[in-house]
């Protein structure tokens, strides 16, 4: 929306309502993260500004369109909005996006079936000109999580909005994340030059490996290769997709001593929040001796040229595959981090490589659940067969685990189907639980495995255990312990144990975008998954105790006057502009943007004159002409006598 | 056993999109999602 008075702030000040749900609560705190990761866009509890976004449970998902300035302007996030991609559509609608078919360009991109709406639902298909709305200079996005899908508002069966481009006809109305458009776009218009929370990303394609450094005092280096004897072939962030690329960091352990090592350091790093998430994938093709240890350099006044200290030993045999790695740090001063290989005894055959690092101040995923060849298990699981993870432990204590119908439901063919349920773990352990589990918020995430984190445009969706929540029907709790509410079940290698009622969602995501971006990369799908404890958003927020009171300048601040022109208030209510004015000259327009000056208004008063007088005269001639004409016509008329002067 | 079938509850209740659960929820807001700011007699 064009006008800098529909900005907010960097920093959006929130307020969670009491009747919001929990899980939404958590879902709308996974989204402010999303926000702080990939834009400048940061949020905070409302603590007495002036004006805020209040979050509340309406009846269903809706918000105003840029910062209205109303003091409380409300977001709703009802039932059936919880999720993710639902949560940052509206917030996106609140920082003043519009929905992307309706850009003043939208005609030369997508083809509205008007006939094929539903009666009374035309007004959905509004589209501004580029005097309301601006596209930013970015090409219209057909992925956008602003862009209609399809089918919507549709009378029958036929699609209401049809792609120029057919193959994009499905890509529209994507709610997964972000695109790179949607990003792009937010960033333009909030004038952002770093995001919040991300640190670093390296996937080795540049030669200047991203400014990291080979480390002092070791006997071996890191290379950068294509391919590594011994294995891998390929790297891990083009999967041998595009000849000429393709590189990674390779750490050989076939020859040198016992003990050789190498330190592979990256570029100084400045965090802000003292904790990171450093991810990466690594192959490790060397002697199950060898070792790979993640180290970090920090600075400080006692330590100008940095003290290592060491963060934890990548345990893993050698595997034919590329792993996924996550390790959580907690460092409050600048710093390095240090990959650091070790040759052990024996021989070996490859190494260890690195590819695809991200670091960034977030919380880790807990558990990985890997699927090799999705694709194949997309294709021949039955439809309403449901595949389940292993049993995963939450730092909680809480086991839980998670159920796929890889080729959907009868009730959602075409869609891959995710629960969640907790199921028995240890007994003893499970006794000494809070039973019905409370308030735990299991989130399963679907990545999507592009070498950069801030591009992913994963897909996730969390359910929360409500521990007041009663089976159907039943006196029973959903979520009291499995062995009482669930199901023994037995595991393929004859391991029993109880599985709980399951929650989660039938359309989780259509099979055919499982297939895009790289959700699926070497023939494989990665969940992460991780239970949360959000028993702490089951209290209200509290009210700030002052509120900040109308300031005639705030409003003064979304308005520009050019020309060194002054922003005033006008009865306390509206800003307006004064203007600089000197002695033969002056600006004007709302914003100062027009200049005249003496000489333009003596040339004007000259010009007028000289129009008005050459009017006049123009008008008398003709009055004469018309009025002798007249006169002479009455007089032959009448048979009058028409004297002339013969002597003249 | 405790139970003899797992029950599975679908949140979204098929429901893939935000327009659809506000259409189920019989909100007709403007393009859907968008709130009418009256005030200012004017779409926002």
């Amino acid at each position: 929306i064009i006008g800098d008075e529909y900005l907010w702030p960097t920093t959006v000040p929130y307020y969670f309502g009491d009747d919001l749900d929990i899980n939404a609560k958590g879902v709308i705190l996974k989204a402010f993260e999303q926000y702080r990761l990939k834009t400048c866009i940061d949020y905070k509890p409302w603590s007495g500004e002036k004006n805020y976004i209040s979050v509340f449970k309406g009846s269903g998902c809706f918000s105003s369109v840029g910062n209205r300035r109303v003091g409380k302007q409300q977001l709703s996030i009802g039932a059936g909005c919880d999720r993710i991609a639902t949560i940052e559509h509206e917030f996106l609608h609140a920082l003043g996006f519009w929905h992307e078919q309706s850009r003043a360009d939208r005609d030369d991109y997508v083809t509205i079936m008007w006939d094929r709406i539903e009666a009374g639902r035309e007004h959905n298909f509004n589209k501004y000109d580029d005097t309301t709305s601006s596209s930013l200079n970015v090409p219209y996005d057909y992925g956008s999580m602003m862009h209609y899908s399809k089918n919507s508002f549709r009378n029958g069966t036929e699609p209401t909005i049809v792609t120029k481009i057919p193959s994009f006809s499905d890509v529209i109305g994507q709610r997964m994340e972000f695109s790179d458009s949607d990003l792009l776009k937010l960033s333009r218009r909030y004038n952002c030059t770093r995001t919040t929370t991300f640190l670093d990303t390296c996937d080795f394609e540049l030669e200047n490996i991203c400014g990291m450094i080979q480390g002092q005092g070791d006997q071996a280096d890191w290379e950068r290769v294509s391919e590594a004897i011994g294995g891998p072939d390929m790297d891990y962030s083009n999967m041998g997709r595009c000849t000429g690329t393709g590189y990674f960091m390779h750490f050989s352990t076939i020859n040198g001593m016992e003990g050789d090592s190498a330190l592979l350091e990256s570029r100084l790093l400045y965090p802000n929040r003292n904790y990171q998430c450093l991810q990466f994938f690594y192959y490790h093709s060397g002697n199950v001796n060898d070792k790979l240890e993640i180290w970090v350099r920090e600075y400080n006044e006692a330590n100008p040229d940095g003290k290592l200290r060491m963060i934890e030993v990548v345990n893993g045999l050698p595997e034919p595959l590329w792993q996924l790695h996550h390790l959580s740090l907690a460092i409050s001063t600048k710093f390095r981090v240090v990959f650091k290989g070790t040759k052990g005894a024996g021989t070996s055959t490859g190494g260890i490589s690195l590819d695809d690092v991200n670091l960034s101040e977030t919380t880790c995923p807990e558990h990985v659940w890997r699927i090799k060849n999705f694709k194949s298990i997309m294709e021949n699981t039955p439809m309403d067969t449901i595949i389940y993870s292993p049993r995963f432990r939450s730092k909680y204590g809480y086991t839980f685990q998670m159920g796929l119908y890889p080729n959907g439901t009868s009730t959602s063919p075409g869609e891959l189907g995710a629960f969640a349920y907790l199921v028995s773990g240890d007994n003893a352990t499970d006794d000494n639980l809070t039973w019905p589990c409370p308030w735990m918020q299991i989130t399963m995430m679907l990545m999507d495995q592009h070498a950069d984190i801030r591009k992913r445009m994963s897909n996730q969706r969390s359910i929360t255990t409500d521990p007041n929540q009663k089976l159907q029907d039943s006196t029973m709790f959903t979520w009291d312990n499995p062995r009482k509410v669930g199901m023994e079940v037995e595991d393929a290698d004859g391991t029993k144990y109880f599985r709980g009622p399951g929650y989660g969602t039938s359309v989780y995501l259509t099979q055919a975008r499982a297939l895009t971006r790289d959700f699926i990369k070497g023939g494989d799908a990665i969940f992460l998954l991780t239970m949360e404890d959000i028993a702490h958003l089951v209290s209200s927020q509290p009210v700030p105790t002052t509120v900040e009171p109308t300031t005639p300048s705030n409003l003064c601040t979304s308005v520009k006057c050019e020309n060194n022109g002054v922003c005033v208030m006008d009865n306390d209510k509206i800003a307006v502009c004064r203007c600089a004015v000197g002695n033969d000259w002056w600006y004007y327009g709302d914003r100062c943007q027009y200049k005249s000056s003496n000489n333009d208004a003596m040339v004007t008063a000259v010009v007028s004159s000289v129009v008005v007088f050459a009017v006049m005269l123009v008008v008398t001639v003709v009055s004469v002409v018309c009025l002798r004409k007249k006169y002479k016509k009455k007089m032959n008329k009448t048979g009058g006598v028409t004297t002339t002067n013969m002597y003249a | 056993l405790p139970t003899s079938k797992i029950t599975e509850y679908d949140v979204d209740g098929g429901k893939e999109d935000l327009f659809e659960v506000n259409q189920a929820a019989g909100l007709d807001l403007f393009e859907g999602d968008i709130l009418f700011d009256e005030k200012e007699g004017r779409n926002s």
